[in-house]
């Protein structure tokens, strides 16, 4: 059950157009369903790629790919691209007879002759659209062992192999490979990967738009879930979904932050001593199976440290968390670890809620410049040198014009933050009156109202 | 809940994480936002994709075919004042409001709660053995002045926080109820005084709980959704 996507590689709202002014009849766009797109181009040799028109369903078949000379990648919307794996890929799968990328060096540095010529080597193999011997890349036309391979340009040596790796050895995997992006798309058992885009022959919750930090293109291994290995649903309907091999790197790569007393974003570098959940419940030993049974096996897990009871994050979850010794409750967040501090140093200081606050300090607590005041971009202000023009908001500096009780502000330099509190704290021995006294009248509008028979039929 | 009974909590949200499953609690302040907090997250610029809220019914884990529910993707989340503990949640597209869906207000700016007002948790979290985890259970709570509070506690409890008396029989939030509101009923309107927060304490008997003042918080609540 193999989609005839499964060639392809694709990128989501990208459309690739050639620079050249004239196209080729090849490129005009016909109405059929992408599948059937993808497989007329998999027939045609001289197709490479195509444009899919997602709103008018349009197949445009392509001679080219992005690495072609005098085509261009253009972002829209409406269309995704398909090219085809073996044009795209920089490893081979098998021999690589398949290969159809652009290396043209060989494993010793030598230029690879070009195909057509016969030239300072002779040689029987004559290019054609089937055979993919274009230009002087490397290829395997007679299926060598050793991979794709060319005539050199040197007269002393006739032919070398290219060494261009098999995609399994090519990208290894650290930790638990859940940072694997490499091009394996069948198991261990041979069997061919399903596309994670697609919910067929198998149904699953990986939808690659919901997980865009896991990169589940197409149908490549990954490791979404924190299994032990990279895995992919595969398209025999009869195995929902098995590990793929690929090679364990041999250095450990250390780029998570490293934590012993609070925890740094999901607290997956957490490697305190906490042992106990939120509300206080001892952990379960990660090595042992009781209360609760689980795959958080320390042998299989070595970079998670999961020693003794201490409160981990192994597989991406939201904090540090743990088994609990409760029978009746399987795993629960250590959200008792406090959070690593993670705002910028202040250097400055101001008084009250720093309404008279004129100094120059302008970046936010995040470590964000500020906008300037005047500036409409990329926040259009609502509070502006026109509009308060008693508040001295100067160039880009940190200003509280509505006396804002949590200090002074400004708009920032990132689209999604319209505006955001600065790097600056009260000024210490600042007296801060206590709010412990009533306010005046309680007006409410339409919210807060419930229907109380529900209540009491909840039920 | 620890302590509570099922029931009906129409503001009360379910946070989602990409795998469906509930992890957190949440209030609705206006069509389109959430409040919960700061723990619950992993940071105040994580990319909440495929992360979404639940609303609209009383089941944990309701049939896809409930009519009630409604699920809505979490488009952004902003982080409040530094001390706040607070989150807001920018949802996709507003929700619904319907029998099941409603609005809680927001108290007045640095609005402060009476001692004794009764006041409700909500939430899908822990019940510790104490009722249905498969549906929304809410228990009632009597607020505390922080001056009391802080001598139970031994030790200062901010202004920015509020606190609620410990009950006889023990009564509290629990695990899965963090960022959940604590509502009181002011001139026959539920307003979202607090906002729960993780601590050591589970429906402790002899211990106040305490939360987020949200007054303290209202006027940034308030630019947050206005710009």
């Amino acid at each position: 059950q193999c989609s005839p996507l499964n060639n392809f590689q694709s990128r989501k709202a990208t459309e690739l157009i050639s620079l050249s002014l004239q196209g080729p009849a090849l490129m005009s766009e016909e109405p059929m369903e992408v599948d059937e797109c993808a497989k007329r181009c998999t027939a045609r040799p001289d197709c490479r790629a195509f444009n899919y028109n997602q709103k008018s369903h349009g197949c445009q078949m392509l001679p080219w790919t992005q690495h072609s000379a005098h085509t261009q990648l253009q972002r829209n919307v409406y269309y995704d691209l398909y090219q085809k794996k073996d044009y795209m890929r920089d490893c081979i799968v098998g021999e690589g007879t398949s290969y159809r990328g652009m290396r043209s060096v060989t494993e010793k540095g030598k230029t690879c002759q070009q195909w057509r010529l016969t030239f300072p080597h002779d040689h029987r193999f004559s290019p054609s659209l089937q055979n993919g011997l274009e230009v002087n890349y490397c290829r395997n036309p007679d299926r060598d062992k050793r991979g794709p391979w060319c005539y050199t340009t040197d007269p002393d040596v006739r032919y070398q192999s290219c060494n261009i790796k098999k995609c399994e050895d090519a990208v290894c995997m650290s930790c638990n490979g859940e940072d694997y992006r490499g091009f394996v798309d069948h198991t261990e058992s041979g069997r061919e990967c399903q596309r994670w885009d697609q919910q067929h022959p198998h149904k699953h919750p990986y939808e690659p738009n919901k997980y865009p930090d896991k990169d589940l293109d197409d149908n490549y291994c990954r490791n979404p879930d924190s299994s032990e290995r990279p895995w992919c649903y595969t398209t025999d309907p009869a195995r929902k979904r098995e590990f793929c091999h690929i090679r364990k790197c041999k250095k450990r790569s250390r780029l998570m932050d490293i934590t012993t007393n609070c925890f740094k974003q999901k607290g997956e570098g957490y490697r305190g001593k906490v042992n106990v959940t939120t509300t206080g419940i001892p952990c379960q030993r990660w090595d042992t199976q009781m209360p609760h049974q689980h795959h958080f096996v320390p042998e299989k897990y070595e970079c998670k440290d999961l020693q003794e009871n201490y409160c981990r994050n192994p597989d991406g979850s939201e904090a540090p968390w743990c088994f609990t010794t409760l029978p009746s409750m399987r795993v629960a967040f250590c959200f008792q670890i406090r959070r690593c501090m993670d705002e910028v140093e202040v250097e400055d200081c101001y008084h009250g809620n720093g309404e008279l606050y004129r100094g120059h300090t302008s970046k936010t607590r995040k470590g964000v410049t500020c906008q300037k005041w005047s500036e409409q971009s990329p926040h259009v202000p609502q509070i502006s040198p026109t509009t308060h023009p008693a508040a001295h908001l100067e160039e880009n500096h940190c200003r509280n014009p509505d006396n804002d009780s949590h200090g002074p502000w400004c708009y920032t330099m990132d689209p999604r933050t319209p505006f955001d509190y600065c790097a600056i704290k009260p000024c210490a021995g600042d007296k801060i009156p206590s709010v412990l006294e009533n306010a005046g009248n309680v007006v409410f509008d339409e919210c807060g109202k419930r229907d109380e028979r529900l209540q009491l039929r909840g039920r | 809940i620890v302590g509570g009974r099922p029931g009906n909590s129409p503001w009360t949200v379910s946070i989602r994480n990409r795998e469906g499953v509930h992890f957190c609690g949440g209030s609705l302040v206006k069509e389109q936002w959430v409040i919960s907090t700061r723990q619950c997250f992993s940071s105040c610029d994580a990319d909440l994709s495929g992360y979404e809220v639940q609303l609209g019914t009383l089941f944990k884990d309701p049939k896809p075919s409930d009519p009630d529910k409604q699920a809505i993707p979490i488009l952004k989340i902003i982080c409040g004042p530094s001390e706040s503990q607070l989150v807001m949640l920018k949802l996709v597209r507003p929700a619904t409001l319907n029998k099941r869906v409603a609005l809680i207000c927001l108290p007045p700016e640095r609005y402060i709660v009476p001692e004794n007002t009764e006041c409700e948790i909500a939430g899908w979290g822990e019940t510790r053995g104490t009722g249905d985890e498969t549906v929304l259970n809410v228990a009632r709570l009597p607020v505390m002045s922080n001056k009391k509070c802080s001598m139970v506690h031994r030790g200062k409890v901010k202004d920015s926080e509020l606190c609620t008396a410990p009950l006889k029989a023990g009564v509290g939030a629990c695990e899965g109820d963090y960022g959940g509101p604590l509502a009181c009923l002011t001139h026959d309107c539920w307003v979202l005084e607090g906002v729960t927060t993780p601590s050591r304490v589970c429906a402790r008997k002899d211990q106040p709980a305490t939360f987020v003042r949200v007054s303290l918080y209202v006027d940034w609540i308030n630019k947050v959704m206005k710009m």
